[in-house]
């Protein structure tokens, strides 16, 4: 509805007050505070309608000063690459006084508020200017608020946290799927030095999933771009940004990247092996990794391969939105040869067709991605409550219970019945779990291993080379447990890898291999 | 709302899943990979402005050296051989700088600690006599200012104090 | 073949948090300017 008649022209008055104020030399907090209490008596600080009306027109009045200096520069032949100078003057001095407002308040329903109004604000504002749609302003005003707000005296305990889970709740809400004009600018508010830390630091994690949630948002927009292996400018340049994200995460927080591994590679798409490999090769800081080359390494004889590692992603999310969890665990626990569990499964896998021409495959990834996982999980705690007193390790169990069992029905039943692209995607499922040392790189590490050594047919072993192969070939990092695998699969005569007609399918082929065995000693 | 993630995650991630096609998507990318935002646009100047301002001779350096902001200087300043009061005069003459936050930390290096309701930092003078979780009791060496009101003279000194309760909620 | 991330700007080996100089995801710069410190409130003598 309609501003009341003459408001628009009170809040520039004010607007025009405030920044006199501002300007004063020395300008102190009594001026301020005095401003801010004249705004209280207003009404125009309740937190109801006219609350957002304010606020709106603040946002307008100093987004357009800032937009209107660029008009200014216009004039001279401007090259798409020539920046623009604009002024944020009136931008800092409105996001100032959100910040003295809230400052004194620290109430951070209001900060909620303000946040949703400006949220709004760039929605409509995007959608109506579309492609000459400007984010700078917005960007600059974020910059503003977050080192100032984000560090706020706590007023109240967990107020600071408060406060920055309202930024997460803003950035999600102006993700690049809804505003793709705001991408470059988004991801570089979400991996601000005074937010991302902040929100992955302390506050006992709890910041943990709204930077999981973020990171999707823009997994899940650069995806159907990412499938195709050139990139234009433009994404090449986000797909480049998102790497520095990844590397400071990778360095600075592996333990989030080991947690949530499984939502990320539900997201990233598989041409996309070096990202996922950054995500994959991630291991907590307090674990020293043994140099996978070294001669016969036992890595069994690890501690900390007993361990399973932390899974924070709901692993069977997937399988429960499809109604496959309770067959899942039913052919797990009575594994009965007659039931159609086993013929039906590769149906279930595929995408019906109308989503498949969008999804860029005939598959449901993330269903794949679930199963193989679920089934392996549930594998292991089987093998571990077969063996408590030992912490489980295939040499304590034997070989023989380890391999038989449900599980291995279904990954062999995937392994023969899925065509090519299937296969693909049930391997690179497998090999996603192939990291640091833990129960499921152990065990997913026997099971590619043992389908490789039992498969009857060539194209199998081929594929299970390629898919371990192009996740080494490819610039660093390498995940420790794809390393030991593809060593083990290479020296191990058990293998009988050497003998492989297709490692000599083509010169350059056979060049590689020898390149890849000088290397892997 | 959290949870959502697995949800979303079913059959359509593989899908833009977003609010447009992926063609208006890339559109979209493109114009604003010419609107980028700008090393200055994250620049948010600092200026110290002094409160009241020394009027110096223009032959003085009008703006402080690079160097005062330089964390190394302050390790150096922060060395017992050249004793505290370089350190107190950053902490009470240059507010709400980065060389403050610097004087700060190598005050607390030297095991000085700043009490924030009196806005003084103390130090231990002896073990203290009491302590708990909440606080601690005994003697402390505290940096003050004082006037003295007969020769009128005045200025920073350190005291000391006894059966001082220094409660730690108060310390910042 | 992606690319050698180490020519993105960041030193991997660091024995320090990335994060307190990270500039931007599109610089191969450190954080240029006043580094992020935050002065207590209670510091400002009133």
């Amino acid at each position: 509805s309609e501003d009341p008649a003459g408001f628009r022209d009170q809040v520039s008055i004010l607007f025009a007050e405030w920044y006199r104020i501002c300007e004063l030399p020395g300008a102190n907090d009594a001026a301020f505070n005095h401003f801010i209490l004249q705004l209280h008596q207003n009404g125009l600080l309740k937190g109801d309608d006219m609350t957002d009306r304010f606020f709106r027109l603040l946002t307008e009045i100093s987004v357009a000063h800032c937009l209107s200096s660029e008009v200014i520069n216009s004039g001279a032949l401007q090259s798409p690459q020539q920046i623009q100078n604009l002024s944020f003057l009136a931008i800092d001095i409105y996001a100032k006084l959100v910040f003295s407002i809230l400052k004194g308040s620290g109430k951070t329903a209001l900060l909620s508020r303000i946040l949703a109004v400006t949220v709004r604000f760039i929605q409509k504002d995007a959608e109506e200017k579309k492609g000459s749609f400007n984010p700078r302003p917005y960007f600059r005003l974020f910059i503003n608020w977050l080192p100032d707000l984000g560090s706020l005296e706590p007023i109240v305990d967990g107020a600071n946290f408060q406060i920055l889970t309202a930024f997460a709740n803003a950035f999600h809400a102006l993700h690049p799927l809804k505003i793709p004009a705001f991408s470059y600018a988004w991801l570089e508010l979400v991996s601000h030095r005074s937010f991302m830390p902040k929100m992955l630091t302390g506050n006992s994690q709890k910041g943990w999933p709204y930077i999981q949630r973020l990171l999707v948002d823009m997994f899940q927009f650069m995806e159907p771009f990412l499938r195709n292996a050139e990139l234009g400018p433009p994404v090449h340049f986000l797909y480049k940004g998102t790497l520095r994200v990844l590397l400071v995460l990778l360095h600075d927080f592996p333990e989030f990247l080991c947690d949530y591994h499984f939502t990320f590679c539900d997201v990233i798409p598989p041409s996309c092996i070096q990202m996922r490999n950054i995500i994959l090769s991630a291991f907590p800081r307090n674990m020293r990794l043994p140099d996978p080359s070294t001669p016969n390494l036992k890595i069994d004889l690890l501690a900390e391969i007993n361990q399973s590692p932390r899974i924070l992603s709901e692993v069977d999310g997937a399988l429960k939105s499809k109604q496959m969890k309770a067959d899942v665990d039913e052919y797990l626990k009575t594994r009965q040869q007659g039931s159609s569990f086993l013929a039906d499964l590769k149906q279930k896998l595929l995408l019906p067709p109308s989503e498949a021409a969008s999804a860029g495959t005939r598959y449901n990834v993330p269903l794949i991605n679930s199963l193989v996982l679920y089934v392996g999980m549930q594998a292991i705690q089987q093998l571990q409550a077969r063996s408590p007193h030992a912490q489980s390790t295939a040499n304590t169990v034997t070989l023989a219970v380890f391999l038989v069992g449900a599980a291995l029905d279904i990954f062999q039943t995937l392994i023969v019945e899925l065509d090519t692209e299937g296969r693909y995607l049930f391997l690179n499922a497998v090999a996603n779990q192939l990291r640091y040392p833990n129960t499921h790189t152990h065990y997913f590490s026997f099971v590619l291993l043992y389908l490789f050594a039992e498969s009857t047919q060539e194209i199998i072993q081929e594929q299970i080379t390629r898919v371990l192969l192009e996740r080494l070939i490819v610039n660093r990092p390498h995940p420790w447990g794809l390393l030991i695998t593809f060593i083990e699969l290479i020296k191990n005569p058990r293998y009988n890898f050497w003998n492989r007609s297709f490692i000599r399918c083509a010169p350059d082929i056979e060049r590689l291999f020898e390149s890849v065995s000088r290397s892997c000693g | 709302d959290l949870g959502a993630i697995g949800d979303n995650l079913g059959g359509s991630s593989m899908t833009t899943g977003g609010m447009h096609d992926q063609f208006y998507n890339l559109q979209m990318l493109e114009a604003a990979f010419y609107k980028l935002p700008q090393p200055k646009d994250s620049e948010r100047p600092r200026s110290y402005t002094p409160r009241h301002p020394a009027i110096t001779p223009p032959s003085y350096p009008q703006v402080q050296a690079p160097i005062i902001n330089n964390p190394a200087l302050w390790d150096r300043l922060g060395l017992e051989t050249y004793g505290t009061d370089t350190l107190f005069f950053a902490f009470y003459y240059q507010p709400n700088t980065y060389q403050q936050y610097l004087a700060a930390r190598e005050l607390k290096k030297q095991s000085w600690r700043y009490h924030r309701k009196y806005q003084t930092w103390f130090q231990r003078h002896e073990e203290p006599k009491v302590a708990t979780d909440e606080y601690e009791q005994g003697t402390y060496v505290y940096f003050d200012f004082h006037v003295n009101n007969d020769d009128l003279q005045h200025g920073w000194c350190q005291r000391i104090k006894t059966e001082f309760t220094f409660e730690y909620n108060y310390l910042e | 073949l992606g690319i050698d991330l180490t020519t993105l700007g960041l030193n991997l080996n660091s024995a320090d948090n990335l994060h307190k100089t990270f500039g931007s995801p599109w610089s191969d710069e450190p954080a240029k300017g006043d580094p992020d410190f935050n002065v207590p409130q209670c510091y400002l003598i009133k």
